[in-house]
Order: C-alpha cells, then sequence, then structure tokens
C-alpha cells in the first residue's frame, strides 16, 4: 500500500492525466523534499531520485494511458528494491556454538536487542548464552543478568575482565553450559573512536561471530551513513537491526544504511518488551518512508 | 553595478547540502536560504564571500537571543524534571547536571523515578555512589510519581539544593506513558506549587526531523524549559535544534560532550554555529 501523501503529490501532480517531461520533473522534486523530510540521506536522496527519473522517462511513460500508476509503481519499486532484497536469515555454525555479536552506538537498543534475541532464538527451538560485554556502563551487567533472569537464559560476566576476553571464554564455554548460541552485548560507541572501535575488531578475531548486527535507532538522521560506512569497514556486517519503530520516525535511515553496509537490514525493534523483535519488511517500510 | 542582483546559485546548493546533512531540516533549510538570497538581493551583503559569514552572524544572534540558564526557585529546592524518548542519554546527562551543580557547591539529591526498565534504579544508583549525593528510589514497578513525591518530601527535610527527577524513556506516541509523565510533574506540585522549575527534554544530537514532533509532544505534556543536547561527542551536528527553536522557542541549555559526569558544557551558541559548518 502506498503511502497517502504520495498519493497526492502524483494526483495532484499528474490530474491533468498526461506525464510530460516537466511534470515528472515536478513530482521528483517533491518526492526528494518527501525523502529528505523523512531523514534519507542526502546523498542517497539525490542518487535515488536521479534512478527514478531515467526510468520514469526512459520507459516511454510520456506516451501510456496508465501512466500515473506507472510512475507511483517506479518509485515504490525502485524504494523496496534499494531495501530489499529480503533477507532475515542467522547464520548457525555447524560444528560449535553459533555466535551473534550486537554492536553499535550509544543508547541505539543494543542490550534490549540481545534479549529479544535470545527470546526469538528460544521459539525457534535454540538455547541462547547471553554474553555480558559491555562492562564500562553502569548498571549494564546489571541489565543483562535481569533480561536474562526473565527469560531463563544464563548469563556469562567477568566483570574485572576486558571485553575480548569475556567474549572468548563465553564462547570457549557455551558448549559446557548445554548453549548452541551465545549472543555478545557490547558496549555502546562511536564511530570515530578509534580504541573502542579497535576492541570490537579484537573481539570479532577472538570469536569468529557467524552474525555481526548493527543495532540502529530508527530515528537516526543525515548522521546514519557515517556510522553505519565505518562500522562496517571495520567489522564486515553481516545484517542491521533497526530500532524503536514502533515511534512515529519516518526512518529514512533505513535506505541510507542499506546502500552504505552493504548488508541487508534484518530484524525491526517494535518495543520495549522482549517480545517486540520482527522480521524486516520492505514493502512497508518504503511506505513509511513516503510519509 | 546592477540593481536587484543574483546570487550565486550553484552556492546555494552548497548552502542547502550543508544545512540538510546537518540535519537542519528542509523547512528550516529553504526559510534560511530564501532569507539570504532576499538579503543579497538588498545588498545586505557585500559579495559572494561573506554569504556565508552573514549566514553564520544570522544563526548566532538568533540562538544568543536564548536564555540558557537554569531557573532556581526563590526558596527550597528546584526541582528538575528530565524526560525524553529511549536511549537519548537522560539518565548520564543527570549524572552531569549532578556534576556541574556539585561544582558550583550546591547540595544535589536525585530521585530514581524510571521505574521501568530493567536495573534503571542500579544505574542511576551507581552515579550517585560515584557523585556522592543522596538518592530516593524505591523497588522496580513501584508509581513513578509516588517516588518523585517522595524525592520532593526529602529534598525539603533535607534542605537540598536541587533535586533532579530521571523518568524512564518513552515515546511520545505512547498515549498512557505521555500522561504519566503529566502526572509526575502535577504531583510534585501538591509540595512545592512552582516544581518543576525547570523541565529539560534530553535530545540526543543522532535524531534526524523525528527531534521535532518529541519536543512538540513532550512541550505539550510538561512544558519545557530546555533541551539537553546529547552526543554531541560524535559526527552528528544535531542541527534540527534550529527548526526545534523556530517553531517552539525552547533553548538550548547543556551539551553531551561523553560518557563520563564531566562531559557536560553549558551550551555557547557561537561554538554550536561554528560547528555546524565545520
Ligand atoms: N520503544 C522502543 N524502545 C526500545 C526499543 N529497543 C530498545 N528500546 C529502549 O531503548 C533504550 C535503550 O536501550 P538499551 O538496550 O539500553 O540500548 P543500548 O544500545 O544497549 O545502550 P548502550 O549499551 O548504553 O549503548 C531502553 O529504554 C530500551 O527499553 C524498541 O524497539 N522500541
Ligand atoms: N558519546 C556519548 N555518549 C553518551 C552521551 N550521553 C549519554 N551517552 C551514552 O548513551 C547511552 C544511553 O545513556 P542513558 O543515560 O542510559 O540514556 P537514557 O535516556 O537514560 O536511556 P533510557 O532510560 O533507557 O531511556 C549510554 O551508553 C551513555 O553512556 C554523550 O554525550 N556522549
Ligand atoms: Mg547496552
Ligand atoms: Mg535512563
Amino acid at each position: 500500500t502506498i503511502s497517502d501523501k504520495f498519493q497526492d503529490i502524483s494526483r495532484r501532480i499528474f490530474s491533468g492525466g498526461k506525464l510530460t517531461e516537466k511534470n515528472i520533473e515536478e513530482a521528483i522534486r517533491e518526492i526528494r523534499t518527501a525523502l529528505l523530510e523523512a531523514d534519507v540521506n542526502y546523498g542517497v536522496a539525490k542518487t535515488f531520485i536521479q534512478r527514478v527519473k531515467e526510468k520514469a522517462l526512459g520507459e516511454q511513460l510520456v506516451k501510456s494511458v496508465k501512466a500515473r500508476e506507472q510512475f507511483i509503481a517506479i518509485v515504490f519499486d525502485e524504494l523496496v528494491s534499494l531495501m530489499g532484497p529480503v533477507d532475515t536469515s542467522i547464520s548457525f555454525a555447524e560444528k560449535r556454538a553459533t555466535v551473534i555479536m550486537m554492536a553499535g552506538l550509544q543508547g541505539s537498543g543494543k542490550t534490549t536487542t540481545c534479549g529479544k534475541m535470545a527470546k526469538f532464538l528460544i521459539k525457534k527451538g535454540h538455547r541462547p548464552l547471553l554474553v555480558a560485554a559491555d562492562i564500562q556502563r553502569p548498571g549494564a551487567i546489571e541489565q543483562l543478568q535481569i533480561l536474562g533472569e526473565t527469560l531463563g537464559v544464563p548469563v556469562f560476566s567477568e566483570p574485572n575482565w576486558t571485553p575480548p576476553k569475556i567474549c572468548a571464554k563465553a564462547v570457549a564455554e557455551a558448549s559446557k553450559k548445554n548453549c548452541d548460541v551465545v549472543i555478545l552485548d557490547t558496549a555502546g560507541r562511536l564511530h570515530i573512536d578509534e580504541g573502542l572501535m579497535k576492541e570490537l575488531g579484537e573481539i570479532k578475531k577472538k570469536t569468529k561471530p557467524d552474525n555481526i548486527f548493527l543495532v540502529t535507532d530508527s530515528m537516526t538522521g543525515q548522521d546514519a551513513v557515517n556510522s553505519a560506512q565505518e562500522f562496517h569497514k571495520l567489522l564486515g556486517l553481516d545484517g542491521v537491526v533497526l530500532t524503536k519503530l514502533d515511534g512515529d520516525t519516518r526512518g529514512g535511515a533505513a535506505l541510507s544504511i542499506r546502500e552504505v553496509a552493504g548488508c541487508p537490514i534484518k530484524f525491526v525493534g517494535m518495543g520495549e518488551t522482549l517480545d517486540r523483535l520482527e522480521e524486516f519488511d520492505p514493502q512497508r517500510m518504503a511506505s513509511r518512508i513516503l510519509g | 553595478f546592477q540593481l536587484g542582483r543574483k546570487i550565486d546559485e550553484n552556492f546555494l546548493e552548497e548552502l542547502e547540502e550543508k544545512l540538510i546533512t546537518a540535519d537542519v531540516g528542509v523547512e528550516t533549510t529553504l526559510y534560511l536560504i530564501s532569507s539570504l538570497r532576499e538579503s543579497y538581493k538588498n545588498k545586505e551583503i557585500e559579495n559572494k564571500e561573506a554569504i556565508l559569514d552573514f549566514l553564520k552572524e544570522t544563526l548566532k544572534k538568533k540562538l544568543s537571543k536564548k536564555e540558557n540558564t537554569i531557573a532556581r526557585a526563590s526558596e527550597g529546592p528546584t526541582v528538575i524534571l528530565v524526560a525524553g524518548v529511549n536511549g537519548v542519554g537522560k539518565t548520564t546527562s543527570i549524572a552531569k547536571l549532578t556534576y556541574y551543580f556539585s561544582q558550583e557547591g550546591k547540595k544535589v539529591i536525585l530521585a530514581a523515578s524510571d521505574t521501568f526498565r530493567a536495573a534503571a534504579i542500579e544505574q542511576l544508583e551507581k552515579w550517585a555512589q560515584r557523585l556522592d549525593v543522596d538518592i530516593i528510589k524505591q523497588k522496580m514497578g513501584a508509581d513513578p510519581a509516588a517516588v518523585a513525591f517522595d524525592a520532593i518530601e526529602a529534598a525539603v527535610a533535607r534542605k537540598a539544593d536541587i533535586l533532579i527527577v530521571d523518568t524512564a524513556g518513552r515515546l511520545h506516541t505512547q498515549k498512557n506513558l505521555m500522561q504519566e509523565l503529566g502526572k509526575i510533574s502535577r504531583v510534585m506540585k501538591k509540595k512545592i506549587p512552582d516544581a518543576p522549575h525547570e523541565v529539560l527534554l534530553v535530545l540526543d544530537s543522532t535524531t534526524g526531523q523525528n527531534a521535532i514532533v518529541q519536543a512538540k509532544q513532550f512541550d505539550e505534556v510538561i512544558s519545557l524549559t530546555g533541551i539537553f543536547l546529547t552526543k554531541l561527542d560524535g559526527t552528528a551536528k544535531g542541527g534540527v535544534v534550529l527548526a526545534i527553536q523556530n517553531q517552539l522557542e525552547t533553548p538550548v541549555k547543556f551539551i553531551g560532550l561523553g560518557e563520563q559526569y564531566e562531559d557536560i558544557e553549558v551550551f555557547d551558541g557561537e561554538r554550536f554555529v561554528d560547528a555546524l559548518f565545520s
């Protein structure tokens, strides 16, 4: 379903019925404004409307009677393809415990997402182990321990060790605890903090994660590309979890991230409780971004 | 010299990109660009080279008109209510404010009114220990308004200068939680009619245009007196506060520049504008 605003734009601009180069230009300008208001990155928006324009003009739209519908379809499909194809898979290891590493900026929802992921995996018949690798935020370990208690999931913690050592030990101990998936909750950090980004690289080296997920706040604005780019460059991301989508943010960061993180958005956070993790749906996201 | 000279459109497009990527937003950007065009036409700007400086000066003037000091109670404790959406930095910012006021020699007391999130009380408690201040708390699941009320009574009894109330993160779209916030504010008035003297919305500088509706909705339930803009030590510019200032007149009072309690600064409009364009 296409959003109302987008329908209004196209209805008003193409009210004459015929598509011309002039009114396509006008429609494209309005769509660009809608995207920027939705927090789509400036550069990503520019590239996007350029593609739409080429397609619209190139597809002999001007001649067709169903031109307006065709134009709407082009924009929507282009948005969906930018975010798709749909891939909500989690990679499971063959002969050892599967490792999932959560990383991201401060406050994006990593710890909560670790809890949600554990619950999600339990439903699928797995036995997860949560690892409290954030030893710097006050109460971070307690926070994860409470989530673990709520779910009946063990939590590995060693407050006096370094995060890479904690993660390595947890992965080594997983089978002893009869756990087949290890979820690493790391501390929030800035992508420009060399020391902390290096630490993340250390954790990756020691635990060889099967899944490295970037947890991103869906209300992030133009800065989304900067952090996604750096995390991807350093770690090589396997997926993105977009959180707090239960709010009313348009979520344009979703477009930007896919472009620079080179990986699909796999899950979305739809609330604070541990059952609120859903698989990503690009069609619904495209509709939401268009406002 | 021709009358009504035309401005360099390419340069304006560069400026537009700069403003939008700083999260200033389309509406505010178009407004700023069109008024630049006007000023240039009316010869208020010398030449092309002076355009950027003119824009900076205009923005600096707008921001400096704002009062960025904290309101103080005429007698009894000054009560500061801290609110905002999830994960923006409320609890950490309260630690910073505690440090800031302690440096002024003020006696600060904290209220752990986030009774919902896992380990929220523990988190604030650890900050209170590090900063050596009292904290009023109850069990997880307790009524946040009851904790706030208790804290006001304690602040009065212990002759505290400042009481800072931490609240749970909540999305402005959650009607019942927004009502709960309004109740926390009203309950405090039962003990101190002028409380809360200061109502700070904590905004994450990485947040995009959604910050505007956050500010509007929070303002509606608890009447904001200021903004605490966090995580400016990152690469985000926080330009959305310009739009908020335009529409709501809410001034930014403090900024957060890191995860430790010393990482707080009083908002400086001049430096903010310079950083926006850097
Ligand atoms: N509404 C909503 N809130 C969420 C969602 N995910 C997380 N939160 C909330 O966001 C806040 C931050 O979540 P955390 O899990 O502590 O974030 P974090 O990334 O671990 O934070 P740091 O460890 O400090 O970097 C908490 O209040 C969570 O309850 C979501 O999908 N929707
Ligand atoms: N780099 C940086 N990190 C910050 C800043 N302010 C807060 N943080 C971090 O952001 C994360 C979230 O901070 P909190 O204080 O827990 O946020 P909150 O708004 O209280 O979160 P909820 O209560 O869950 O809604 C923590 O990891 C903080 O250390 C800042 O100015 N700079
Ligand atoms: Mg965390
Ligand atoms: Mg908090």
